[in-house]
């Protein structure tokens, strides 16, 4: 997750997500960020907290198979820049999200939920509970 | 050919290279249409 | 990133390693592609799930569901449907003896595809050996495996390094992955380059030492690493470390960096450490009489406690050795693994290496081995610099004869292959998570065997393809 050029391409690609939906001709604008940001956070919640082992194999002897992505990350070693940017582009959207909805009831329920469900995993007191 | 070794198509199948070409064509047209709706 | 480190006392030579930096737009479509083949994987697992595809691959049966699954589905995702999409540039096998040229069999029980075939003169001694021997040995070291051929072999690798006494294994791999539990064990620290082989991995795991890794021939690193040591102690006790062993390859062949040993002598000196060198890509192809990495450098082969190497690239044979003072050969002779229960080097091979290397060393009353490491030598150069003309980004040393040529994106690694293929020329092909997910590579190992004829015509349709994918892409192009 800190290897060259990733950042840039995790942004492109929810970039590119809300470009797509922004494109959808029936969608008004807060429909689209209340969509990006629960597509994403259900992507990102699938990809980093529920698939667990490697999608290849390593020669661990089988040690990480049972960590999620999230709990593989840097080794399992808390506040690293990598976790740190991950958590803290969850919280732009989530701002983003809300101002764009003008702070509608229904949409903020939504996002918010929506935000806790990624948030939570990511405490470090929830390092390997299940 | 540089098309399809940048998005990865070539190391697909022609069905599934058809899914991707459709999906992107209609992305692409949506964006267009609502580009022009919205201009 | 151009390094020239030739401070006065250390380094009796230049030591230019380059590795240039992913271009980040190239690193962005790496991504997205691996981004796209891991959709289009997921809703290929899909359709396997619901049997809307033929599935395959081996799965339990209906009836075994209630058990612990056998086959965990998701370790596979990238060989089921990254790898498998093109794996032809991998299993292509071989029907030819190892040389500058060879024959490959075309899968679909096609013509067998010329390669301009020369392959190697199988000289006469093997056949006699095999005759007289047979081509196995049925037994181990330490029983009736033992003959005097193995004891000529070893004492020939002995004076060929310069060091008291050598030991011969007839695996290469198993060399690394056997002996280092002999040497090390609980209470001692193990520092590991974070490149190193899978057998040295592998046997630093087996040893039951503690294992700490240092950045990939990082000097600073592994100075960091050996002063916690040496302050430190062991956890918890900060008991001292019964021995300190450092791990290093001579020529890492995935990076085409070469060691930088006399740093790395120069801490172990300091700090009172042993130094493991796995020689398996530098031995017979580094230094003005092909004795490696030491020879390279000019430096002492005493300094080194434990040579090891292979004779499966330089001397087309099979198997590895162990090499240094004489107590420690003794020592592994009666405590290591292969010296008891693998059977021992088989004749032919034994016979293959002893009149390799006894070109090498000139004991054959020719000059055919020296004039051959001067033309592998002058190849590497010559075939390292024109590549770095045409555009292409070429990471390592200079003097690397292992050259990886820089591809990053899925697709053209199966592309290059096939179209190189397609052009009569073989090469290799890596990518991830053999390498770092943006540094997918082709390597190319050059031959004292080829001709500059040879390596001109490699060189055009390397260019050739190389404009047909678009891979030159260095942004320090070196002018002609």
């Amino acid at each position: 997750m800190n290897s060259r050029g990733i950042w840039l391409t995790y942004a492109l690609g929810v970039g590119m997500l809300h470009i797509v939906l922004l494109s959808i001709p029936f969608f008004s604008v807060p429909v689209v960020w209340t969509l990006t940001n629960v597509i994403h956070n259900f992507g990102m919640y699938v990809f980093m907290h529920a698939v667990k082992g490697t999608p290849f194999e390593t020669p661990d002897q089988g040690k990480a198979r049972l960590l999620t992505h999230w709990e593989q990350l840097d080794y399992g070693v808390q506040f690293t820049s990598s976790r740190c940017c991950n958590t803290c582009s969850f919280l732009c959207r989530y701002f983003l999200a809300s101002f764009y909805t003008k702070y509608d009831t229904a949409h903020f329920v939504i996002n918010t939920a929506s935000l806790l469900s990624v948030l939570i995993p990511k405490l470090p007191q929830l390092h390997g509970v299940r | 050919y540089q098309y399809l070794l940048v998005t990865s198509l070539y190391m697909l199948e022609p069905w599934e290279i058809t899914i991707f070409n459709s999906l992107l064509i209609t992305v692409a047209a949506m964006a267009v249409y609502t580009g022009y709706v919205f201009m | 990133v151009y390094h020239a480190a030739c401070n006065g006392e250390l380094y009796s030579r230049p030591f230019i390693e380059s590795f240039e930096e992913t271009p980040m737009l190239v690193a962005v479509l790496t991504y997205m592609g691996y981004g796209i083949l891991t959709i289009f994987g997921y809703l290929r697992d899909f359709m396997r799930e619901w049997k809307i595809e033929k599935c395959h691959i081996a799965r339990e049966r209906e009836e075994q569901k209630d058990f612990v699954p056998l086959y965990q589905d998701f370790e596979n995702f990238y060989t089921r449907n990254l790898y498998m999409r093109i794996r032809d540039s991998w299993n292509r096998p071989i029907c030819s003896v190892p040389g500058a040229t060879f024959d490959l069999v075309e899968r679909h029980l096609g013509p067998e595809q010329e390669n301009n075939t020369t392959s190697l003169t199988v000289l006469s001694p093997k056949m006699r050996v095999t005759v007289k021997f047979g081509v196995g040995m049925a037994s181990t070291r330490q029983e009736m495996g033992n003959l005097d051929r193995h004891e000529e072999l070893e004492k020939l690798v002995a004076s060929f390094l310069g060091v008291e006494s050598a030991m011969a294994f007839g695996m290469g791999f198993a060399t690394n992955s056997m002996n280092i539990p002999a040497l090390a064990g609980k209470g001692c620290l193990i520092l590991s380059d974070e490149l190193n082989h899978a057998s040295l991995v592998l046997g630093a795991r087996l040893s039951g030492s503690t294992i700490r890794v240092f950045k990939h021939n990082n000097m600073q690193s592994l100075e960091r690493l050996l002063r916690d040591a040496i302050v430190h102690g062991q956890p918890r006790t900060h008991r001292p470390w019964k021995k300190i062993l450092i791990l290093v390859e001579g020529i890492y062949s995935m990076e085409g960096s070469i060691i930088r040993l006399p740093e790395v002598i120069a801490l172990k000196k300091k700090y009172k450490a042993y130094l493991y060198l796995d020689e398996a890509h530098s031995i017979g192809a580094l230094g003005p009489y092909g004795r490696g990495v030491v020879e390279y450098f000019g430096l002492d082969s005493k300094d080194v406690d434990v040579m090891m190497g292979t004779f499966t690239k330089s001397f087309g044979a099979a198997g590895g050795y162990i090499a240094g003072r004489k107590d420690l050969i003794d020592y592994l002779l009666t405590h290591s693994h292969s010296a008891i229960y693998a059977t021992s080097m088989p004749l032919p091979v034994v016979e293959q290496i002893i009149t390799s290397m006894k070109c090498i060393m000139g004991k054959d009353g020719t000059t055919i081995g020296r004039s051959r490491i001067q033309r592998l030598a002058e190849n590497t150069v010559y075939f390292r610099r024109r590549l770095r003309e045409m555009g292409f980004i070429i990471y390592g040393n200079n003097d690397s004869p292992v050259v990886p040529m820089m591809l990053y994106m899925p697709a053209k690694i199966g592309a290059f292959g096939r179209e190189m293929l397609k052009r009569n020329i073989g090469v290799v092909v890596v990518g991830f998570p053999a390498t770092p997910i943006i540094e997918s590579r082709a390597r190319f190992c050059i031959s004292a065997a080829h001709t500059k004829e040879m390596l001109d015509r490699a060189l055009d349709v390397i260019s050739e393809v190389g404009d047909l994918l678009q891979l030159k892409y260095s942004r320090h192009k070196v002018l002609p």
